[in-house]
């Protein structure tokens, strides 16, 4: 499984 | 998105709200370090760079436009305010910019996910975040007059890092994939900064006297 693209936290 | 997440944001977004709000009602920014909030600023600047390419959720989005509009407001009203400006403590806030910037962008520039422009500037402002309130601690240790709100602005700042940390941890068990070192090693060090800090908020708020940094 390929991590999520980018930064979700702020 | 988890409640240690959620709470975490809001103590984040309460702490920037306090600072404003009593900049904003008493017109005064004494006691409040201008070097740290620029150092804010350019924290939410270099990390929000892609604020409207990469879409992640409503909330993100309108979070990171109200953290960016808000530490932008509060270096406009110490720098530029007609009467907020004169209460600065210019001459107690000495620390150096510079002593911060350089060794983050360094480090930023040899340790990073990926070496590329957007993904630099994030892991800068990762970097940035964790010592980006030194120059305000300094500046409460050394004048030792720390008034409610500037206590409850540094308190709402460490429990926000806390909660954060708290965060991480369920992501970990909860997600798969959820191992980020930069962001979890430096967020460490932010929240162990405040560690100090903490023992002497707990301690005055226990025997509830006015909280005095030691000298």
């Amino acid at each position: 499984k390929e991590e999520p693209q980018g930064h979700d936290e702020l | 998105m988890n409640i240690f997440r959620l709470a975490g944001d809001m103590t984040h977004l309460a702490s920037v709200l306090v600072l404003l709000l009593k900049i904003h009602t008493i017109k005064s920014c004494s006691g409040v370090s201008l070097k740290t909030q620029e150092l804010y600023a350019l924290v939410f600047a270099t990390r929000y760079l892609d604020i409207f390419v990469t879409y992640v959720s409503f909330y993100n989005t309108v979070m990171k436009l109200i953290f960016l509009g808000s530490s932008f407001s509060i270096v406009w009203y110490i720098r530029r305010h007609r009467v907020v400006r004169r209460s600065y403590d210019k001459d107690q806030d000495t620390f150096r910019h510079l002593f911060l910037l350089l060794p983050c962008l360094v480090l930023a520039l040899v340790i990073n996910e990926k070496f590329t422009f957007k993904e630099v500037m994030w892991t800068f402002s990762i970097y940035l975040e964790a010592v980006a309130i030194l120059p305000q601690l300094v500046l409460l240790q050394r004048t030792r007059n720390i008034d409610n709100l500037t206590g409850q602005y540094v308190f709402l700042l460490g429990a926000y890092r806390a909660l954060y940390i708290l965060n991480w941890i369920y992501r970990y068990f909860t997600e798969e994939h959820y191992v980020h070192w930069i962001t979890w090693i430096a967020g460490i060090i932010q929240t162990l900064l405040y560690a100090d800090f903490f023992y002497y908020y707990f301690q005055s708020w226990k025997n509830s006297v006015k909280l005095e940094l030691p000298a």
